[in-house]
């Protein structure tokens, strides 16, 4: 009722929102975020970064905003400015320095009310947040499927989602268990980024192998999408995005904006 | 009340119940969990292993046991066995393939009994499973705190928790997040295993560098525990276990049946 008009308000400047999302954590769904973000401004757009993570909300500091305070005003509360203009919103700032998300839930129903209240922060960060004008909202989901059916609700003219996995028969079998979600939410998938394809060793230089299968190619057969980008493990990206440095993805940024 | 009696009577023959967690997703910890499972068997010790991930249910196919439908008798439901006689409890078992788990929840209050619904199925998979005697009940978490109250209020003897972490700043911050809350639940941290630490190149053989860091040191130092194992990325182990056979772990199993 009233929240979704207020969030179709707030969104209205917004050109197109796009959900990244993974079926487990660790295969660099964050990582990916910041480097497409990055690259989309480098190439001239205007993007935002939510950070739907809640528990692990790890891409504000790929995108060098860390721990920021919030400033609210009037008309909401304005987002973090990253590198390149990237405008990010993330429970990271929310969060005392170490401390996990934990709400006060009423002791006897603590496990009742989690799920509600995290809904709820995602709410709040699409239709509080002045997000201005833009031309991508990227918004980085949990692991798994969560969210879908909020974002869902909330975000009618979603783009579609990009499936970021690396190639194991782990990772190929926990995105096809949320990709049926999605299909039921009615959300398109737009693309797959194969992460972690291969690792650039920092003695040899060679590319070696890190996890083996075909998972991206088996999920983008399967979801009638294209591979968006297929991205080597490399030693000295990981040093950079976790200092506050998104890696370079020209190449999936090109193929994003294509879409 | 009666469903802690029911635990407790349940568990009265296994000797310890350790507890393998994570801050976050990624890192190993079912790998390490499978591992740790395997190398304790080999020890000659009779090892049990709850794989209470119900998402991502990964430790089973690790331990070479995957779907099999469980038997449920009179007095219980009888685990799986896998290798070396492992005996293994998984949602992995309950879910069709590539089925998400998902709940019948009432459509209005879809986000409400989530928490509730999870917490019960740890708590059945602790009060109904026959494990019999055991020397090591493994507890294979969710990454995070999710699942840390219900398990010492069903597991008041639980010995303590095995922390998995790779080297980067961003497993180290999402640690030190969960250990407060496990601190709070009384839960005593046994050791830390690195996992990723460097990678054994495919192609000059030399140990790489992959993660950088130094998040088991710091985390040792804060919780006053030992380092149990630094265990490199290796890309055949990766291939073995994702096919069903557990990666050797003779020095982290050594560490711990010292503990
Ligand atoms: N292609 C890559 N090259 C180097 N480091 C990477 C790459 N992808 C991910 N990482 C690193 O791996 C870790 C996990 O990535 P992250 O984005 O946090 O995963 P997720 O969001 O899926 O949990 C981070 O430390 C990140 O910097
Ligand atoms: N030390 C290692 N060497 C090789 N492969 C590993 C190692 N640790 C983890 N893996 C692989 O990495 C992937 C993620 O491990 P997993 O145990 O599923 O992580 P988590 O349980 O923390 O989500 C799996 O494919 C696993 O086989
Ligand atoms: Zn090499």
């Amino acid at each position: 009722g009233a929240q979704r008009r207020r969030v179709e308000e707030r969104l209205r400047a917004v050109r197109h929102t796009v959900a990244v999302m993974s079926g487990k954590g660790g295969v660099g769904k964050s990582f990916v975020s910041a480097a497409l973000a990055t690259a989309l401004a480098e190439a001239g757009e205007q993007v935002g970064v939510l950070d739907a993570d809640l528990h692990a909300p790890t891409a504000a500091r790929m995108l060098g905003v860390s721990g920021g305070p919030v400033e609210v005003r009037e008309q909401g509360v304005l987002p973090a400015i990253g590198a390149l203009g990237v405008r990010v919103m993330s429970t990271d700032f929310l969060l005392a320095d170490g401390a996990p998300l934990a709400w006060r839930e009423p002791k006897h129903e603590k496990f009742v009310w989690r799920g509600t209240l995290e809904a709820g922060v995602l709410r709040e960060f699409l239709g509080d947040v002045m997000w201005g004008a833009l031309d991508v909202l990227l918004v980085d989901l949990p692991p798994g499927t969560e969210r879908f059916s909020a974002l869902a609700e909330f975000v009618p003219s979603l783009a579609g989602v990009v499936v970021v996995t690396i190639p194991s028969d782990a990772s190929l079998r926990a995105v096809q268990r949320s990709l049926g979600v999605a299909r039921d939410a009615g959300i398109r998938v737009l693309g797959i980024v194969e992460n972690m394809a291969g690792y650039v060793c920092g003695r040899c230089g060679g590319l070696a192998p890190l996890f083996a299968g075909d998972a991206a190619q088996r999920l983008a057969a399967a979801a009638g999408a294209p591979i968006l980008a297929s991205i080597p493990f490399d030693p000295a990206a990981q040093v950079a995005a976790d200092g506050g440095v998104a890696a370079p993805a020209g190449a999936a940024a090109a193929a994003f904006v294509a879409l």
